[in-house]
């Protein structure tokens, strides 16, 4: 049996840091393509909630619609994609 | 598919495009190459066509940038977004930006166009031997000059075929020196450079001088990213440094030690503890064709798919034989309408059709058996087995005038006489009774009528319905080794060309035996069709070299004039 290794993570300079929470990378993801919205109205703002959103998320990619961070919704989060949003234009 | 609110799109059908900039990824003519694929993907479908500009403004303004990049939509290093667009309009409207902190690349790996060498420009062919040893990458090894070269094919020792790889001691892009190569040392603000460097620059771009001195002379040019570069980090364009030491420890390859994300990195010294220089390893990189042609679908008009195997699904994936999903062609003709002429949808299989009478004549050959026409009557065996959604065929030739595409144990026609596309599919040994289910090339002689028909080791004749084989292609001269024969070219009355591998051999039909002189390498004597055309053929004055889906036309005098889809072009689907 091999020993396991030991781990240790390096903060390397110059690396493009993209450690997040996933709630943080959720929040994020969901407000960069639109899923997450602000509406601006009479000088109230309403936020769409993060639940409805991940289900209108979860929808567009053809995942199971649960509203809730589920793993496979965090994979698709971080895979490679398209800029432009999902939601609005 | 999702149109953008007000269903935005082009008030006229000539679209213009124009490439602002290159990324030191890729050679400049295989981005360029790359556009024209992704913009082909459309106008396939649609009355649309594009012409590309070389200044002024075009429609579609297409560039590279990192991170800032002069719009509102930052993007955001390695992987993550790749590139955006935005709907058709005026200004940036309909302007396609891709993120040049991505590994740009043809969806496989390094994408090396070498220059000069004896191999015409072709690719990089990795691995490849030389000296007995087997590379990966491009290699300075056997040269002084450090240049960095590849073999372009799989062989260098036996076939001596290479060319120069991208390196910055052979030439530059953009700037404004014309692509003249790097000058080392040079002097930039008083200060000497001994490679290219990125200071002076804010998007990050490795530059250098192209005299001895930039505050002089002012000259200056892009570098070319090697093979090998390292990606992001802080020594972007540097190679990996094998061995290198982190953390105490020797690594002779890339690890995702010390990072959480499973990046593999390297050190571009021999010790990162000691001098902190790193970067990512290149990787398969993003396929530049694929992220264009749904990039030109937003400046197009299209926004994003929920059907996930659709191109305008905002995810990427590689495929290795794409083709346009329903959902992208209904709503691109949602916007523009369909193509006039053939019709792009597939063709429902037409109703029993009467093969021409097979027409038997005496042959001098001995057959080894004969077999009695059965029925002269071929019908589709199969609907469902649509040839326009098959993505390579196992061969394409010409009997009796018309197109036959042959695959697994099936084929169909193509009149040459009419654009009704394909019929079929037909079972190969309702016709062909011995032939074995999967055909690498054929051929009908002009002379006699008689059908050739190769696959693996063996061949067999066919004069109407009696056949003559099946007999192993060494009896014909070919070695040993040859495993098949990929394409087979009548010239003449004669003599028959046939291609395998990267090489071709010429038949003596009367005397059924190779020529002296023989083989040639497909490549110098057929110069820009691909070395590894997996089908050749004779259609209508032109010989078509066949690779992955595409064909190159190349006419009596030898030069390529057109490059095309099978699908649309020869199977008119």
């Amino acid at each position: 049996w091999s020993v396991p290794i030991k781990t240790i993570n390096v903060t390397f300079p110059g690396d493009i840091i993209k450690n997040m929470t996933d709630m943080e990378r959720a929040e994020n993801y969901l407000k960069k393509f639109g899923y997450l919205d602000t509406l601006h109205r009479s000088g109230f703002q309403s936020m769409v909630s993060t639940s409805k959103a991940l289900k209108k998320m979860q929808k567009q990619m053809g995942l199971e619609e649960t509203g809730e961070l589920d793993e496979a919704t965090v994979e698709v989060m971080k895979r490679p994609r398209c800029g432009v949003p999902d939601v609005g234009n | 598919y999702k149109t953008f609110e007000g269903d935005l799109k082009w008030d006229h059908k000539d679209v213009t495009y124009r490439v602002i900039n290159y990324s030191p990824d890729m050679d400049s003519s295989l981005i360029d190459d790359a556009f024209a694929r992704a913009f082909k993907v459309w106008s396939d479908v649609t009355p649309l066509t594009f012409t590309r500009l070389f200044d002024g403004t075009a429609d579609i303004m297409i560039s590279f940038g990192r991170a800032d990049h002069g719009d509102p939509y930052p993007f955001d290093g390695k992987d993550g977004l790749l590139a955006h667009a935005y709907p058709p309009g005026e200004g940036m409207q309909g302007d396609a930006h891709f993120d040049d902190d991505e590994y740009w690349t043809l969806g496989k790996g390094p994408a090396v166009k070498t220059r000069y060498g004896n191999a015409d420009g072709a690719m990089c062919r990795f691995p490849f031997i030389f000296e007995g040893k087997s590379y990966t990458t491009c290699t300075t090894n056997g040269r002084s000059d450090n240049l960095p070269w590849c073999a372009t094919t799989s062989d260098y020792d036996r076939d001596k075929k290479y060319g120069f790889c991208p390196s910055e001691l052979l030439y530059t892009f953009g700037g404004n020196a014309d692509g003249a190569k790097c000058v080392f040392p040079f002097t930039f603000q008083e200060e000497e450079y001994e490679g290219c460097t990125t200071d002076g620059r804010t998007d990050g771009y490795r530059w250098c001088a192209t005299t001895d001195s930039f505050d002089r002379d002012r000259k200056f040019g892009f570098c070319p990213s090697r093979d090998t570069a390292v990606i992001n980090g802080n020594s972007e364009g540097e190679p990996c440094h094998f061995p290198f030491v982190f953390l105490g420890k020797k690594y002779n390859s890339c690890t995702s030690e010390g990072r959480n994300d499973g990046k593999l990195w390297c050190s571009t010294t021999d010790n990162y503890d000691e001098d902190k220089k790193w970067g990512l390893c290149p990787d398969q990189g993003y396929s530049l064709f694929l992220v264009a042609a749904h990039e030109f679908g937003h400046a197009l008009g299209l926004d994003h798919s929920s059907i996930r195997e659709a191109l305008m699904y905002p995810m990427y994936s590689y495929v290795e034989d794409f083709s346009l999903h329903k959902d992208d062609i209904e709503g691109i003709q949602y916007l523009y309408g369909r193509k006039t002429g053939p019709d792009p949808t597939p063709p429902q299989p037409k109703p029993p059709t009467t093969a021409p009478m097979p027409d038997p004549t005496t042959s001098e050959d001995k057959p080894d058996h004969t077999t009695l026409p059965t029925t002269t009557t071929t019908r589709p065996v199969d609907p469902t087995k649509d040839a326009c959604k098959m993505t390579t065929f196992d061969t394409i030739t010409v009997i009796e005038g018309n197109l036959h595409f042959f695959k697994d144990g099936l084929y169909w026609t193509v009149s040459s006489g009419s654009d009704s596309g394909p019929k079929g599919p037909f079972s190969i040994s309702e016709r062909w009774s011995d032939l074995p289910a999967v055909i690498d090339s054929a051929f009908e002689d002009n002379l006699t009528k008689k059908v050739y028909f190769f696959s693996g080791p063996q061949f067999w004749v066919y004069t109407g319905q009696s056949t003559l084989g099946p007999r192993g292609i060494v009896k014909l001269g070919l070695e040993n080794d040859i495993q098949k024969v990929e394409g087979s070219v009548q010239r003449g009355k004669s003599k028959v060309l046939l291609f395998s591998g990267e090489k071709f051999w010429r038949l003596d039909l009367k005397a059924q035996k190779i020529d002296s002189g023989y083989p040639r390498f497909t490549a110098s004597a057929f110069g820009g069709v691909p070395s590894d055309a997996h089908d050749v053929f004779f259609y209508k004055g032109h010989m078509y070299f066949c690779r992955d889906r595409f064909y190159w036309r190349m006419n009596s005098r030898r030069q390529v004039d057109r490059v095309g889809y099978v699908k649309y072009d020869l199977l008119q689907c």
